[in-house]
């Protein structure tokens, strides 16, 4: 059995020319936690 | 048997290799010319492409359904009865085992498969009575605590990532990069499960009976039961949507392409405990409050805010060993269900790789709705082993069913006989359950349904 999540996230803005191209982390947008292959659990944070 | 397989002399006979070579040719050769015949759509049935769809008395011509290309270990499987082995696997666990055999046989299962039987909530397992209420067994509470983050989309069961990622021109890509679409998984649109507003409405049943009415008006009408009967065998009340919470009207149902559109199944509102109802939907109500993205219901459905968004996607596999039950990874509200009663091909790593589109093609339950961010679905795939799929806030599905696929069958020959697309599910809303949200509001972490086995 197989469960197929599709969904809707934040996507990040451009970066400003203060920010940066290199800076990620204040752009926001979805950030995964997991890896193609790894076990995980009711609960574990797939990604933010 | 040492001795003969050390001694016996092998001999080649000419004629059964030459005959094993032959038919290993002619089934590929009937192979590649099938190959060329299936579709995106390859649960669906086969088109006109055969010819007319009408023999020599007028009569319709009874559809093929399309076998799916592959390798050979494909090929075999597509010609086993898949859903009927599901039955006959489902109905042989459901049998109760003897009181002595319980323990070593489900350790033995366990052994096989690796169960943790430390986290089973059941102490004794003598109390299984047999290996479908095990294997649909519950876990302690407390040892799968969630993440703290509120913004995290949480594991929605126990097993492992198959593939994740970003959705580009509509397409998933499964595992070696075989991709299949969108709305091949999910269905395609439905003008009915838009959005009704800019806004979340005060009072969405009064914005359905006006949807409904309109519908009335420039769609085929087909009054009542016997219609939607065939897709579910199961007619539904109008909940308290019209008038009031006494009112019982049975509402007409609308066919559009074939497509049997099932109204609010607002029966699982009375199973619904109501305090916990009414719980879920207040934090959902006030985490879908920080974001007016929330409003949309449909991926495409424009992106007019200022923040953009990209459609990402999470496949979970679950082994045979794991905990069947699963959980809602975000806080969101379920809008619709649809019903695609496919085939039940394995869902194993192996036939990931080797089956385009496999998810396509296999029996599912797609569930739509919307969360913090916008449009959120979650589909649950069923396999040979684990037909049955349960939605706990829809006792109304059944999946796996005999009666089910007969009707589904009939619904498409009939779509086929007055000249119209079948869309190949069934679709229930659930708009009734939730008067504020316009659907069913689920937590984060909250138990949703499950597996079992046939």
């Amino acid at each position: 059995s197989t469960i197929v999540m599709v969904f809707e996230g934040p996507k990040g803005r451009r970066p400003t020319f203060d920010e940066g191209f290199m800076d990620q982390g204040r752009r926001g947008g979805w950030k995964w936690c997991i890896e193609k292959g790894m076990q995980v659990k009711v609960g574990e944070k797939l990604g933010y | 048997l040492r001795t003969a397989l050390g001694q016996t002399r092998t001999v080649w006979r000419p004629i059964p290799v030459v005959a094993g070579i032959a038919f290993l040719g002619a089934f590929q050769l009937y192979h590649t010319q099938t190959r060329g015949k299936a579709t995106d759509d390859e649960w669906t049935y086969r088109d006109s492409e055969d010819g007319p769809s009408e023999d020599e008395l007028g009569r319709p011509k009874k559809r093929k359904r399309i076998r799916p290309s592959g390798p050979w270990t494909v090929q075999i499987m597509s010609t086993l009865p898949l859903k009927a082995l599901s039955r006959i696997w489902g109905k042989f666990n459901s049998i109760d085992l003897p009181y002595y055999m319980r323990v070593p046989g489900f350790k033995l299962y366990g052994w096989v498969f690796g169960v943790n039987f430390n986290e089973i909530e059941e102490p004794d397992l003598h109390n299984f009575r047999n290996l479908a209420e095990f294997f649909y067994r519950t876990l302690k509470p407390g040892v799968r605590p969630l993440d703290p983050n509120p913004n995290a989309l949480l594991s929605p069961a126990d097993g492992k990532v198959v593939q994740f990622g970003v959705i580009e021109g509509g397409d998933i890509e499964q595992v070696k990069g075989v991709t299949y679409s969108v709305d091949a998984l999910l269905g395609e649109k439905h003008v009915d499960t838009a959005a009704p507003s800019s806004n979340i409405p005060s009072n969405p049943g009064s914005a359905q009976i006006s949807k409904s009415r309109r519908r009335e008006g420039d769609q085929e009408i087909i009054s009542a039961e016997e219609e939607f009967a065939q897709v579910n065998g199961i007619s539904y009340d109008l909940p308290s949507l019209f008038s009031g919470a006494s009112a019982k009207k049975r509402k007409p149902r609308s066919r559009e392409g074939g497509k049997l559109a099932v109204e609010d199944v607002n029966e699982l509102a009375e199973d619904q405990s109501t305090q916990s109802r009414a719980t879920s939907e207040a934090e959902v109500t006030a985490d879908l409050a920080r974001s007016p993205r929330a409003q949309k219901s449909w991926w495409s459905s424009g992106n007019e805010s200022e923040e953009p968004t990209a459609l990402y996607y999470c496949v979970v596999y679950l082994a045979p060993g794991d905990y069947h039950r699963f959980h809602s990874p975000v806080s969101w509200v379920v809008e619709s269900r649809r019903h695609f009663a496919g085939e039940l091909y394995s869902v194993s790593p192996y036939l990931q790789r080797t089956l385009p589109g496999l998810f396509t093609l296999n029996e599912r339950v797609v569930l739509l709705g919307r969360w913090k961010y916008g449009f959120f679905s979650y589909t649950p795939v069923g396999a040979t082993n684990v037909g049955s799929i349960v939605v706990n806030f829809d006792r109304e599905l059944r999946t796996n069913s005999l009666l089910t696929d007969t009707r589904a069958d009939r619904a498409a020959e009939n779509a086929a006989e007055s000249g119209e697309p079948y869309s190949g599910y069934a679709e229930a809303t659930y708009t009734a359950a939730s008067r504020v949200l316009g659907g069913h509001p689920l937590q984060r972490g909250e138990e949703m349904g499950g597996f079992q086995l046939g």
